[in-house]
């Protein structure tokens, strides 16, 4: 049987609570790297935040482990974690940067934007 | 930056891979970026506006296949005594060890065909130092659109077959050889036309860093006995 799903801040709709992607911006100037990295100025690397609902739904794209722990939290021992809400897909993004050596290098950097997340 | 002074450099690798790859390629002494300017800057900017958008993401059609591409600046170069209408300079391009991850797909030297003078302009060519081999030089594209008044030479084949398997310090030479077109006196306004960027190495590599292989970590820590520790704690993490 699942009971009703609870939202878990009192006032709050489930829909905010609940894991999802957040579009985040940053400057390389703000990491203090504007000194060799050349573009882009600006990088979007998003975050995951939210809760991770005891009712995962397809939408998250859960592996069935995720809802065995939150069983195990819930049924068995408290003190395992329920899933957390993480990336689950990923961007690349091309950096021009200078080297040690002076040289310039154009470079694609794997899985530097977050695209969705997942509970897991 | 406060944060790297935090960590102990040699444990960064460990807990942020990517700051561990993004610091072996950052400048040791920072430099200014102004440093880097002219003509090698405009190329890769070019270069890098036709193969990501605005916002740093990769183009769906990428203009050509390598996901890294090193543009090298001359490390010395040696004007010949002019002969008959012939200006000649040779460039020492170092080429760094090859890491694993980097596999070569394309190499080129970048040259200005035209260069003008106060009075007159001279058409240049290139070409290795003493190519004796039978290799055949250029072929090949660069997939993307040159800068205007650009041209390239695609020594692919002939980096691959004759400088990568030297030993020890591998070095690249190359020849600038310019015509003048005119009967005019031209003085020594060449040297400086022929001193400024007038030719530098693109070496077109695909990366895969990804799929490097755990065993560089150790390498990174050995010296350092705590490190040790953490190599466990980094495989207990895995």
């Amino acid at each position: 049987q699942v009971g009703p799903v609870r939202s878990e801040a009192p006032g709050q709709s489930l829909e905010q609570t609940q894991c999802s992607l957040h579009p985040f911006q940053v400057s390389f100037h703000q990491l203090g790297w504007e000194n060799w990295i050349i573009a882009p100025h600006l990088y979007s690397p998003n975050y995951c935040k939210g809760a991770c609902p005891r009712v995962l739904h397809s939408g998250l794209r859960s592996p069935n482990h995720a809802i065995i722990q939150n069983l195990i939290n819930e049924l068995v021992d408290r003190s395992i974690p329920r899933p957390s809400c993480v990336p689950y897909k990923y961007m690349p993004i091309s950096v021009l940067l200078i080297e040690a050596s002076g040289s310039i290098l154009y470079k694609e950097y794997e899985d530097m934007i977050a695209q969705s997340c997942t509970c897991r | 930056a406060h944060a790297q002074d935090a960590v102990a450099p040699a444990q960064v690798p460990t807990l942020l891979p990517l700051l561990g790859a993004l610091l072996q390629e950052a400048p040791r002494n920072s430099p200014r970026r102004q440093l880097t300017r002219g003509h090698p800057l405009q190329y890769m900017l070019e270069l890098y506006r036709q193969n990501a958008d605005q916002h740093g993401r990769p183009r769906e059609k990428r203009v050509f296949r390598a996901n890294t591409v090193r543009l090298v600046r001359p490390a010395g170069r040696r004007a010949l005594p002019p002969r008959g209408p012939w200006y000649v300079q040779t460039l020492d391009f170092p080429l760094q060890p090859n890491r694993d991850m980097d596999h070569l797909v394309r190499a080129a030297v970048a040259y200005r065909p035209r260069l003008r003078l106060s009075h007159s302009h001279l058409s240049c060519h290139v070409e290795p130092w003493a190519h004796k081999s039978t290799i055949l030089l250029g072929g090949g594209s660069p997939g993307f659109a040159l800068p205007e008044a650009w041209a390239e030479m695609d020594l692919t084949n002939y980096i691959q077959q004759q400088v990568q398997p030297q030993k020890g310090r591998r070095v690249l030479h190359i020849q600038v050889r310019c015509q003048q077109q005119e009967r005019t006196e031209i003085g020594l306004g060449w040297r400086q036309a022929l001193a400024t960027d007038t030719a530098f190495l693109v070496l077109y590599f695909n990366n895969t860093f990804k799929s490097v292989p755990r065993m560089e970590l150790p390498e990174l820590l050995v010296g350092d006995p705590e490190g040790a520790d953490l190599l466990s704690l980094a495989r207990r993490v895995r």
